[in-house]
C-alpha cells in the first residue's frame, strides 16, 4: 500500500460523486 | 490491542474491541465519505473545473481532498482551549488525542489553524483560497498540465484582487495566504504517512 488515497478508497468515492452517482449510506 | 483512528472525520475514533480491523476501516470510510462528497460538489462549482478532463479532475481531488478538508475544518481546532471537535460532535483535549497516538501531526494542524484563523478571511476569500488549493497544477499525474495551470492562474488572479480589495492596507496578506499552501502540502504528507502506518499496522 504505497498510495494512502487508494487505501481509503478515495478514488472510487470521488469518481462516483463526480458522475453524480451518490449512493446513500445504508442504515 | 484496541484500534484507535483518532481522525476528526471519524465518527468512532475508539473502535469497539469486538470489531475486526476490516470492519473498523469500513466504519471509518463511511464516516469520511460525506465530507469527500462535499469536496467533490464544491469542485464542480469552481468555474472551469468541470471542463478539465475527468482523469485530471480525479487526480486533483485525490491529491487535494485532505487539504480542502483541513481548510474547511480548521475551525474545529480550538487553539485557545487546546481541543478538537470531531464531526461526531465530541470534543477531545489535545492531551487526550496525544494519548491516542496523534502527536506531531496534531501539533502541526493546530499551528496551521491558528495561522489561517489569524488572517481573518471572509467566507468568499476562504472559498476562493480553497479552490486555488484544489486546482494545483503541480500534483503528480496531471495529464493536461496547460489547462490546469491556466485555471489555477485565473483563480489566483481573482483571489489576489479579492484579498487586496478587502484589506488594501495590508499588502502582505495575500503572500501570507499563498504560503499557507506550502503548510498544507506539509500537512498532507504527514497525514499520508500516518494513514500508511495505520494500514501497515
Amino acid at each position: 500500500f504505497s498510495d494512502p488515497a487508494s487505501n481509503l478508497g478515495l478514488e472510487d468515492i470521488i469518481r462516483k460523486a463526480l458522475m453524480g452517482n451518490l449512493e446513500e449510506r445504508p442504515e | 490491542k484496541d484500534i484507535v483512528l483518532a481522525c476528526p472525520m471519524n465518527m468512532f475514533p475508539q473502535a469497539e474491541p469486538s470489531k475486526t480491523p476490516q470492519e473498523i476501516w469500513e466504519d471509518f470510510s463511511l464516516s469520511f465519505t460525506p465530507a469527500v462528497r462535499e469536496v467533490v460538489e464544491f469542485a464542480k462549482h469552481i468555474p472551469g473545473f468541470s471542463a478539465l478532463s475527468e482523469n485530471d479532475q480525479v487526480t486533483l481531488l485525490k491529491a487535494g481532498t485532505f487539504e480542502v478538508l483541513m481548510v474547511r475544518f480548521a475551525s474545529l481546532f480550538n487553539v485557545k482551549e487546546q481541543t478538537v471537535t470531531f464531526i461526531s460532535g465530541t470534543t477531545y483535549s489535545l492531551e487526550a488525542l496525544k494519548g491516542m497516538g496523534m502527536g506531531g501531526l496534531l501539533d502541526t494542524m493546530f499551528e496551521f489553524s491558528e495561522k489561517l484563523n489569524s488572517l481573518e478571511l471572509t467566507a468568499e476569500e476562504l472559498g476562493l483560497f480553497t479552490a486555488v488549493v484544489l486546482v494545483s497544477a503541480d500534483r503528480s499525474g496531471i495529464e493536461n498540465l496547460n489547462s490546469v495551470e491556466l485555471l489555477q492562474e485565473s483563480l489566483i488572479r481573482v483571489l489576489r484582487t479579492l484579498v487586496s480589495k478587502s484589506n488594501p492596507c495590508d499588502a502582505s496578506r495575500f503572500t501570507k495566504l499563498l504560503l499557507k499552501m506550502s503548510d498544507l502540502r506539509t500537512l498532507n504528507n504527514m497525514h499520508s504517512e500516518k494513514l500508511l502506518s495505520f494500514r501497515i499496522d
